[in-house]
């Protein structure tokens, strides 16, 4: 997914309709567009409320040609419709030389279209992913919709998860201490809490997380590391040397490792080819003995950490990396030279880990996020599930909320 | 109707639309003076983002999935006209 840059300060949202389309009846349009906007309040705590009057946040408009925006429309097909982000008011405006359906696959499918549109009016740009809802062409009458993951992650990143969820009877009450019978879970081998700084973080193509560390890797849950772990890279991971650099997973579903100047590619936890490969042979222009790598949320290239400097790499571009590259790393503001990883979660956060602390980065706001406690965090503590350990932050109580539940609130009240 | 995307004038259009190539490719007057590695380049964005075999060049494949419905929002938001957030 991509996200365009801006969002809503408030999660209440209101819309009105200004001009109907000629062929539909109003009724029948409101359910629809309610229905649309429903798309997006499903995994998160927006909501939308329709007005018929007075100022809104989303206004809507059905109209032809040349339409005041000097963006016109241009008759049936081609363009269906189009909206604008946070920034730039939010309001949503359709073809209405298109014939508008419901239910219908004669016709442009008016819920699908709308769902699409409020994803640009809510911040979310074109996903280059053909199965999410944001990519730009449309697919056709789709009787049975479902919002893509690759959306869900995209509308979570800029509002959060949903927190009002009905709970079930039995459902636990939110406290602040975690109960009892459910102590966290701490590595048996607890060398990490001890020395929390790593060589490299990851995720899998299935969405798990790892952390190497010289020869030992840990599969990390929500809140700490699963029972049975550390265990050795070299099992885990046949063929691997112990002491990488830096990882990533490529939309490709592959895996990359690199340490000193070679590189090698596993799928799942198979090697895929012949390994190791020198990195200025498979990624040209970026340098060796890197300090961390990943995939960027906010636009799907892959990052490179080097000192003080980070590099773009993009496969599809000849060549694939800029000759604006490097560049300073404190282009991304609030993250410290010298990193040992770094990380874009499947929370859709990006991470960055140097020594025995990590930093959120607020991908929207293009820094460091700010919350309490603030950044940078123990590692140990917020990622490992280790107790008792030194915080040079501060204010971090044994049993406090891990940091992944704290992603399904609202992350500042003045973004 | 909207037409098909069936020649070069309507690809350098329709590129320039939806931000792979500069705004300025849109006025009759300056189109076509864009080199050709920027013209590849476009083509070779725009396919990559489609999922298309990336070929660098305006094949049938291309111009129908251009010429197919879609939402008249930018693909790559703040190229061509002006600076992107970062």
């Amino acid at each position: 997914y991509a996200l365009q840059g801006s969002r809503w300060r408030v999660k209440n949202l209101t819309y009105k309709i200004s001009k109907y389309p000629k062929r539909l009846k109003r009724v029948d349009v409101d359910a629809e567009i309610g229905r649309a906007f429903a798309v997006w309040s499903e995994d998160t705590d927006l909501t939308f409320t329709r007005k018929t009057s007075g100022p809104v946040h989303i206004e809507i408009k059905f109209v032809e040609s040349e339409h005041g925006d000097g963006d016109a429309f241009d008759g049936q097909g081609g363009t269906l419709a189009h909206a604008f982000f946070p920034v730039f008011g939010g309001d949503a405006h359709f073809d209405d030389a298109e014939l508008w359906t419901i239910g219908s696959p004669r016709g442009t499918n008016l819920f699908q279209v709308a769902a699409h549109e409020f994803g640009h009016s809510l911040g979310l740009s074109h996903s280059d992913q053909s199965s999410a809802l944001m990519a730009p062409f449309y697919r056709g009458f789709e009787p049975v919709f479902k919002l893509d993951e690759d959306d869900k992650a995209a509308i979570q990143s800029l509002y959060g998860r949903k927190t009002n969820q009905l709970r079930p009877t039995n459902f636990y009450p939110p406290t602040t201490q975690r109960p009892s019978f459910s102590p966290p879970k701490v590595p048996l081998d607890d060398s990490i809490c001890k020395d929390s700084k790593v060589d490299t973080l990851f995720n899998s193509a299935q969405g798990e997380t790892y952390a190497f560390k010289g020869d030992k890797y840990y599969k990390l849950t929500t809140d700490s590391v699963e029972e049975g772990y550390p265990q050795l890279i070299s099992k885990g991971w046949p063929g691997l040397p112990s002491n990488i650099d830096a990882a990533f997973t490529y939309k490709n579903g592959k895996t990359y490792f690199f340490k000193g100047t070679q590189y090698w590619r596993y799928q799942g936890r198979q090697m895929d080819g012949v390994y190791p490969k020198e990195i200025s042979e498979g990624f040209t222009g970026i340098p060796d003995h890197l300090d961390a790598a990943m995939v960027w949320g906010g636009n799907g290239k892959i990052y490179f950490f080097k000192g003080s400097k980070f590099w773009r790499f993009d496969p599809a571009k000849r060549p694939p990396v800029k000759a604006s590259y490097p560049k300073p790393i404190s282009n991304w503001e609030g993250v410290p030279n010298n990193l040992d990883a770094a990380l874009k979660y499947t929370n859709g956060y990006t991470y960055f880990f140097k020594g025995d602390k990590y930093y959120r980065f607020h991908d929207a706001r293009f820094s460091v996020d700010t919350a309490t406690p603030p950044f940078p965090r123990p590692t140990a503590h917020w990622w490992f599930g280790c107790k008792n350990t030194p915080s040079s932050t501060g204010n971090i109580v044994e049993g406090s909320d891990s940091e992944f539940e704290q992603h399904s609130q609202i992350p500042h009240a003045d973004d | 109707q909207a037409a098909p995307v069936s020649t070069t004038t309507q690809a350098e259009i329709y590129l320039s639309q939806f931000g792979y190539l500069p705004a300025s490719a849109r006025n009759p007057a300056s189109s076509g003076l864009h080199d050709q590695q920027t013209w590849v380049s476009a083509i070779e964005e725009f396919q990559n983002f489609a999922g298309l075999n990336i070929t660098g060049e305006l094949d049938a494949e291309t111009m129908k999935l251009m010429s197919l419905p879609r939402c008249g929002v930018r693909d790559r938001v703040g190229a061509g006209e002006g600076r992107s957030k970062r």
